[in-house]
């Protein structure tokens, strides 16, 4: 152990164990998790070569060799629930993106909330045994968090109960969902449906994209992968343009809104039902948000306390960079946020899970602030932490600029936080809605 | 804010802008008493932040309605706003993680840790002034001392949470693995095990690089 480490740990006037158990709300909850760590740790199944000396290729390949035995792993060892899903997937691929994120992510959960029970009988359990690999094809490459903008159509064709997918324009092609490129074989398509010679709005269906034997393209679909990021290697984020597939009317999902063998277009009840993905996803953004900004102050505090360098007094040893009050002034404000955002993402989480409860009795009076809090909340700690981890990267002097520092993995991967599932500009103005409607 | 100014009476975060009225928003005037009376009070720190926010929501919704009583179309008079109403948003934001912070602190038991995460709430608070001083003193919800008070106060705390801060990061509890990083290992041993990492680059895997023999020499023997 690092002597300075020693002492630091020794002069602390509290033990970091207690703060530990309340940021993961329970001592029960923190050995839970420790459990699954070591479960993920000590499988040498998960071991392989520090990505960041592998290619682009090796490290997709390394991703998704962990994903086929994370999935079998998780049922070995039994473990179903949401949240112990969520903290093995993150042991296994180490806070990194991986290809089924979006299988698990969006697919799964959107057959669960907007499937009917003919439908999750026919879909679900090929997808939950990986017959089926879906992804979520909504943005496209003209059109983001502006969703009545796409272009994308599904025209129904009342003569042979078809649907027809069609990419009308190169604006029009999906683009950057996860695991889209290579990895899947469906995908939950949004588009706007056009029945009886009208526009009804966005839908959503389930569409083959790839022959579930040969994972070929099935004809008239282009797929593949959209070239390399800023970061995100291991994942095949895809591009996908339809010249006008044919889906039966049933691969529409139809729990809501409805389209009759004639045509006609049954409404939804609410579309505020939606909302409720939304707001699930933006909860767990703002807890990443809060956990990205953790590991880089980690970082950064540590190295602070064990780099020596230039002087304090004259003559003296070379202190620890963490005694001056300019690299505490850097970092301690951004420690404060961390944990700021760490109370607030539990907030969410558990507000989200209430007011769910209230929505399934049917009370949707809290959900549209609720929705607003969300949004703005998602672009406010994502900007925060956005800027806090690279001002960590810096604060670690030029070895912040190596692979080696992990600071730069946080930030490539944690930066799209602020413009997937909702550009934060896009975001603070739905916030601004609420407030001056409020 | 529409709504509360019509009458409404409104729950949950935004609440606080049941107090909305042309009247009462009107920043202080400047008699040196401000909202804040102890800028060590997180109640009181919340409270400011919540003024803050309700100011920026009338005022640029005020904006934004002046602009349709002059004949805009609301969506260019909510375009034409749209910077003032990210604003408004940011401070609602900011106000609600604010208020989140200090309302936990009342659930920490232990004496120890609610000292330190205490330190940390004011640090966070008061640095969200010091980085949005304009808004505050504009307001008149702090004066131009206090905001010199609130400075002189975030340094002090740097102190404070100086002898816990690799403590506190501790508590994140993140094992070596799950960090990836050299830098940030547990045990601190970072040179030696940077220079294990660094004879592990692909370029390392011969001593003399192909490339060497590739382009380098012939173009020493051209030259």
């Amino acid at each position: 152990m690092n002597p300075d480490l020693s002492r630091e740990r020794a002069t602390a006037s509290f033990n970091p164990e207690t703060i530990t158990h309340i940021l993961d709300g329970s001592p029960e909850r923190t050995r839970r998790r420790r459990e699954i760590e070591r479960l993920v740790n000590d499988d040498p199944s998960f071991q392989h070569e520090d990505p960041n000396f592998l290619s682009r290729s090796e490290r997709y390949e390394v991703a998704i060799k962990k994903s086929a035995v994370m999935v079998q792993k998780m049922r070995e060892h039994g473990i179903s629930d949401p949240e112990e899903i969520y903290w093995f997937k993150s042991f296994v691929h180490r806070g990194r993106p991986e290809p089924l994120d979006l299988h698990l992510g969006m697919f799964l959960p959107t057959l669960l909330g907007q499937a009917t029970p003919e439908q999750q009988e026919r879909f679900f359990m090929p997808a939950w045994n990986l017959e089926i690999i879906g992804t979520y094809a909504q943005t496209e490459m003209g059109h983001g968090t502006h969703l009545r903008g796409l272009e994308t159509t599904a025209t129904y064709d009342p003569s042979t109960q078809e649907f027809i997918l069609n990419s009308p324009t190169v604006s029009s092609i999906k683009w950057w969902p996860g695991g889209l490129g290579k990895t899947s074989n469906h995908a939950v398509v949004l588009a706007q449906l056009y029945t009886q010679g009208e526009c009804k709005g966005l839908q959503a269906f389930i569409v083959p994209i790839r022959h579930m034997g040969t994972h070929e393209p099935l004809p008239g679909v282009v797929v593949g992968d959209i070239g390399p990021k800023f970061g995100f290697d291991e994942t095949d984020n895809g591009f996908l343009k339809f010249d006008k597939v044919r889906i039966p009317r049933e691969n529409m999902l139809m729990k809501y809104a409805q389209v009759e063998p004639d045509g006609t277009y049954v409404k939804p009840v609410s579309d505020k039902l939606t909302y409720g993905t939304m707001v699930f996803i933006r909860s767990m953004i703002v807890g990443d948000s809060a956990r990205s900004l953790s590991r880089a102050c980690t970082i950064a505090v540590r190295y602070s306390a064990v780099r020596h360098q230039s002087e304090i007094r004259a003559g003296e040893p070379e202190p620890q960079i963490l005694d001056f009050q300019t690299q505490q002034y850097k970092l301690f404000p951004l420690l404060a946020t961390a944990y700021a955002f760490q109370f607030v993402g539990s907030y969410m989480s558990q507000t989200y899970h209430r007011i769910t409860g209230d929505i399934q009795q049917g009370n949707l009076n809290e959900l549209p602030e609720l929705h607003a809090l969300s949004a703005g909340l998602k672009a406010f700690t994502t900007w925060a932490a956005n800027t806090g981890i690279e001002e960590c990267r810096m604060a670690c002097g030029g070895h912040g600029y190596s692979r080696c520092s992990g600071i730069p993995d946080i930030y490539v991967t944690f930066t799209p936080a602020c413009t997937y599932e909702g550009e934060n500009t896009v975001m603070m103005l739905q916030t601004a809605r609420f407030l001056v409607k409020s | 804010y529409t709504a509360a100014v019509s009458g409404e009476r409104l729950s949950g975060m935004v609440s606080y802008l049941n107090n909305v009225s042309s009247q009462r928003l009107q920043p202080q005037p400047l008699s040196g008493r401000s909202v804040v009376t102890d800028i060590n009070d997180l109640d009181s720190l919340v409270e400011a932040y919540k003024q803050r926010a309700a100011w920026s929501v009338a005022s640029a919704s005020r904006s934004f309605a002046a602009d349709m009583k002059r004949g805009k179309r609301k969506e260019d008079a909510w375009n034409k706003n749209s910077v003032d109403l990210v604003r408004a948003s940011e401070a609602h934001c900011h106000y609600v993680v604010v208020r989140l912070f200090t309302s936990k602190l009342s659930e920490i038991l232990d004496v120890a840790a609610h000292r330190i995460l205490s330190s940390l709430c004011l640090l966070y608070a008061l640095h969200g002034i010091s980085r949005n001083a304009g808004d505050f003193l504009q307001v008149g919800l702090l004066s131009a001392s206090q905001i010199e008070q609130v400075q002189q106060r975030i340094k002090d705390l740097l102190a404070v949470i100086r002898p816990n801060a690799v403590a506190l990061v501790d508590a994140f509890d993140y094992t070596d693995s799950q960090l990836g990083s050299v830098l940030g290992r547990y045990d601190g041993n970072v040179y030696d095990n940077m220079f294990e990492w660094a004879k592990k680059s692909p370029l390392n895997k011969t001593q003399v690089h192909e490339s060497f023999h590739k382009y380098l020499k012939p173009l020493q023997s051209k030259l």
